[in-house]
């Protein structure tokens, strides 16, 4: 038997809409210690690795591990009837073929119960073991989805270049270019606005704006987002959910031809 | 110019 309940249906609603652009279905792992999913996009450029620790949840049973093939887009439907501030339950028999949602309202004047057939996914895993990165760029989730936003006006790449300066993000195309800099302003009192630059030596990648503005739809879940970049690696783009979970998205780098 | 890599390149795939 599985079975979670969180106290906010918004949660789950920001974590779909994180994950819904990037991938049609998913398996959703579900072990004593949480819910984990891992799905690649369908040219499997980027990767979205979600972790919701059992901490997060009001309540927590899986008696045995268990995925829950899911296609992102139902799931998304479903989810579109709870209210934010309803509770929201999930649960699944060990052999079943469903997976149930109730949403309880705050008044616990209504319920409503949604169920859902599970789908058999077989999805490539790949192991991505975690390392220390050349450069990291925390900055305010706000400011890197403007950003992003901003220069797919102009290119459908950007060049992130990382000095003791700052960071700079430089797009061009055909009508020009676009460059904007941040500097390190880890002083800022605020700890959501400060923008905190470690660099072990100075580096430049490119990557593609079209997949670096579906991750910023995780923008509602966190304050802050990290960049996490060594040469001739995947980019790593990371939201945490409060202290219970993130959402980390990989991106592989443009090659020089 | 430059080609966009795939990830499966950069992990292995379990």
């Amino acid at each position: 038997m599985f079975e979670a309940r969180m106290a906010q249906a918004a949660l789950l609603k920001k974590v779909l809409e994180a994950v819904k652009d990037l991938v049609t279905d998913a398996n959703w792992d579900c072990t004593s210690a949480g819910i984990s999913l891992q799905a690649m996009d369908s040219s499997h450029v980027s990767l979205v690795s979600l972790l919701m620790r059992k901490d997060g949840f009001d309540m927590y049973r899986c008696d045995r591990p268990i995925s829950l093939g899911i296609n992102i887009a139902s799931m998304t439907k479903i989810m579109k009837c709870a209210n934010n501030n309803d509770a929201v339950t999930l649960r699944a028999e060990d052999e079943g073929d469903t997976v149930v949602f109730t949403f309880e309202s705050a008044d616990q004047e209504k319920v409503s119960e949604f169920e859902m057939k599970l789908m058999d996914i077989d999805s490539e895993h790949l192991g991505i073991p975690e390392r220390e990165h050349t450069a990291t760029v925390k900055m305010p989730a706000s400011e890197f989805h403007g950003i992003c936003r901003d220069l797919s006006t102009i290119g459908e790449t950007v060049q992130v270049s990382v000095t003791k300066e700052g960071v700079q993000f430089t797009a061009s195309g055909d009508t020009g270019k676009g460059t904007i800099t941040l500097r390190n302003n880890s002083s800022v009192d605020e700890e959501s606005q400060q923008v905190v630059i470690t660099m072990q030596e100075e580096l430049s990648l490119s990557f593609a704006l079209r997949y670096l503005n579906f991750f910023t739809k995780a923008t509602a879940l966190a304050d802050s987002v990290t960049l996490s970049m060594t040469a001739d690696l995947p980019l790593v783009v990371e939201y945490r959910i409060e202290d219970t979970g993130y959402i980390r998205y990989f991106l592989a780098p443009k090659i020089d031809d | 110019t430059s080609t966009q890599g795939r990830l499966d390149s950069f992990f292995k795939v379990l």
